[in-house]
């Protein structure tokens, strides 16, 4: 097994022991193998180098590598998590656990919200979210008056931004998912639940004696 | 629904144009 588990982290920078993954996330031992079968297709599909690029992330989402979407550049931003510019085995499952039925509601808020805080800053800005909203009002081809646009900024921060200085704080961000928990629907995948059978060939290239289910 | 009578985060999650579903091949 040692020759085994050294071959495999030889070829996957970053791969890390799935007995220990398992234990600081919501995912089984089992899962874990899975979603390294995912991971593996997913990272040799433009270059086999054991990590996913930011093309092979877009391949996945769109069949399509050179799509570009700002919503999709952010997620791929947070799930590199380490700042290399890829995205390595223990990162794509710690950055998939906050996506599991079962992860906590904490979680799901604070990576919500720093996906809308584009530049990083602690909170979420009318231009961040403008910018945001423009661009993929444009990819969707749904064409909206630059007034209108202001004006479903303004009632949102009007709503969401309770103490007034023009950006939403994480307080005030909790505050306001927990008033629309429809914006957390996106935070909840779940064929993570069903991962085992969605790539049952864990089982042939398991790394541990025993599945721990 | 009219755009305008959402918010503008609920208006993102309707034009993001993708799942992370399809990270499954669904």
């Amino acid at each position: 097994m040692g020759c085994f588990s050294s071959k495999v982290a030889r070829q996957f920078p970053g791969h890390e022991d799935p007995v220990a993954l398992a234990s600081q996330t919501a995912f089984s031992v089992s899962e874990v193998e899975a979603l390294f079968e995912l991971y593996k297709s997913i990272s040799s599909s433009v270059v086999d180098d054991g990590l996913i690029s930011k093309e092979e992330f877009q391949l996945a989402l769109f069949k399509n590598r050179k799509k570009e979407n700002l919503f999709a550049n952010r997620i791929f931003e947070l799930f590199d998590v380490k700042h290399k510019g890829v995205i390595d085995f223990s990162d794509f499952v710690r950055s998939l656990n906050v996506f599991h039925p079962n992860a906590s509601l904490e979680d799901k808020i604070d990576f919500s919200f720093k996906l809308y805080d584009l530049d990083n800053t602690g909170f979420i800005e009318r231009q961040e979210v403008k910018q945001m909203l423009i661009a993929l009002l444009c990819e969707s081809e749904m064409k909206l008056a630059d007034e209108t646009v202001e004006i479903i900024l303004d009632k949102t921060f009007l709503d969401a931004d309770v103490n007034r200085d023009g950006k939403i704080d994480k307080s005030e961000w909790e505050n306001f998912v927990c008033r629309n928990p429809s914006l957390l629907k996106i935070m909840t995948l779940h064929y993570l639940r069903d991962i085992t059978t969605t790539f049952p060939s864990f089982v042939f290239n398991s790394e541990v004696d025993e599945i721990a289910t | 629904v009219k755009p305008v009578s959402m918010n503008a985060f609920e208006l993102i999650s309707k034009t993001q144009g993708f799942s992370l579903d399809n990270l499954f091949g669904k």
